[in-house]
């Protein structure tokens, strides 16, 4: 009644993306609003919209 | 919420095997303590992301109902589509029959290709499952498959080290431990959710005076907490932002921080060196060094939540109690 699960420990996908240079366009695609953020510092209200997509 | 879920899991790191339906088909899922689904991807899902060796055929499984309800998950820019089903699940030798549980027929991007998991088993309360039914710790329970209400965790920090890490179901292995158990109890049923006391960075209490809530989270590899306050324990550790929302420092400086970090929880503090809590990676030759806290703004009713995640799990063993609802934590 005692279950023993292995677990394997392996790199995430985020260090396997920094690795291939992929994290940025994961970022953009998966966390728009974080990227929004920081458009939203760049451009200061008034300007037009950045939003992606 | 989901958004936020599956975006979490770009930082899990520790999966274990399960098998689902007559014969067996097997998946790498992670145990997640921070969801209450079973998820795999189908075999017709056509989307590139879903480009996966392994991929659940329910017309190949004698022993499969189909449900019919469908399932979807906003997340970023995309829409995750998925059918649920039923059938036997195989864990660690354990049948669990007639298990509820989501094939994906739709997955935007392609993150999931870079994942070394096919799928997620989710592991808390069952408010927090998106679909009807029981999750799986629920079905175990109800089918009498387990001795005690209880599952634990044992995480190794070591790459290739013996174990890596174990779940243990119905119970603990106190091999893995050092006694006592520090038992914390659950405020809120969804989430694996406690009550942090304060949390202590060099010295100084500024973060959590008055107390906050928190949840233990396997599926994640970080500490997170609200963006202020993770910024005032950035800017404290001598923390430098990336582009990426990500905190690094400076690889040489690593023996010269003197600073521990403390949680406080239930009376007792849990400390965190720098060691423990700074992550390495390697970039090609290069060694970078995380700050293991990450700004996650999540909101429950109690109040802004905070996440402890591998970087506390794996100093930490943990034992989650279904029968008193309550959390334990060990020295590992």
């Amino acid at each position: 009644a005692l279950i023993r699960v292995p677990l394997r420990k392996v790199p995430t996908i985020r260090s396997q993306l920094r690795s291939e240079g992929l994290l940025q366009d994961f970022l953009v695609e998966n966390r728009p609003d974080m990227f929004s953020r920081r458009y939203a510092q760049c451009f200061p209200a008034g300007t037009p919209s950045l939003r992606l997509g | 919420r989901s958004s936020e879920k599956i975006y979490n899991f770009m930082d899990a790191q520790y999966y274990g095997d399960i098998a689902l339906g007559t014969p067996e088909q097997n998946f790498s899922v992670v145990f997640d303590t921070g969801s209450s689904d079973l998820w795999v991807p189908s075999a017709y899902c056509v989307t590139e992301a879903c480009a996966l060796p392994k991929r659940f055929k329910a017309f190949k499984s004698t022993s499969f109902l189909h449900d019919g309800r469908q399932f979807g998950i906003n997340y970023g820019s995309g829409h995750l589509l998925g059918v649920m089903g039923r059938d036997y699940l195989m864990v660690a030798g354990m049948m669990v029959k007639r298990q509820e549980f989501r094939e994906s027929v739709y997955e935007p991007g392609t993150a999931f290709l870079k994942a070394r998991f096919d799928g997620v088993l989710g592991l808390g309360y069952p408010a927090l499952a998106e679909i009807l039914g029981n999750p799986v710790f629920d079905n175990m329970l109800a089918q009498n498959l387990l001795d005690k209400p209880i599952f634990s965790f044992y995480l190794s920090r070591k790459l290739n080290g013996s174990p890596e890490g174990e779940l243990l179901l119905g119970g603990t292995d106190e091999r893995l431990y050092d006694l006592p158990i520090n038992w914390l109890p659950v405020t809120a049923k969804a989430y694996w959710q406690i009550k942090i006391d304060s949390v202590v960075v060099q010295g100084v209490n500024p973060f959590c005076p008055h107390g906050c809530q928190a949840i233990v989270d396997t599926g994640t590899s970080l500490i997170t907490g609200p963006t202020d306050d993770i910024l005032d324990i950035q800017q404290l550790i001598g923390a430098t932002p990336t582009n990426f929302g990500e905190f690094i420092v400076d690889c040489a400086r690593l023996s010269n921080f003197p600073q521990h970090q403390h949680f406080v929880l239930g009376g007792k503090e849990y400390t965190l060196t720098s060691d423990q809590y700074i992550r390495k990676e390697m970039l090609g030759d290069r060694k970078l060094c995380f700050s293991g806290f990450q700004a996650v703004d999540m909101i429950s009713s109690e109040g802004p939540l905070w996440i402890l995640g591998d970087v506390f799990l794996t100093q930490y063993y943990s034992i989650f109690d279904r029968g008193q609802d309550r959390v334990g934590f060990a020295i590992a």
